[in-house]
């Protein structure tokens, strides 16, 4: 699977670009945290798409992300 | 509003339900 570029989202609507980063996202948090992942998934879905792409670049930057979502999840 | 249906899960496949606030 070739990797999700600003360009592709771009030529996408804005609804389809928060889904493709979702379809991108999902599965690398589903690694980690299996029974939350469709919650930090859509939390993650929140921050700005160009931060998102980072975060698909860098594991260590989105593992980063994943913990703070989760210590948020289980305070609420 | 509730926020018991927070954050709007993600599903693949699936259209995410968070878009509505956007």
């Amino acid at each position: 699977q070739e990797p999700l570029t600003a360009s592709m989202l771009a030529a996408a609507p804005l609804h389809e670009q928060k889904q493709m980063i979702g379809e991108r996202l999902y599965p690398l948090i589903h690694d980690v945290h299996t029974q939350l992942a469709g919650k930090i998934t859509g939390m993650l879905l929140e921050i700005d798409n160009s931060e998102l792409l980072l975060m698909l670049e860098s594991p260590e930057s989105l593992h980063a992300k994943i913990e703070e979502a989760v210590a948020v999840l289980q305070a609420h | 509003g509730s926020s018991i249906n927070w954050p709007p899960e993600f599903h693949p496949g699936v259209p995410w339900k968070g878009l509505q606030n956007i």
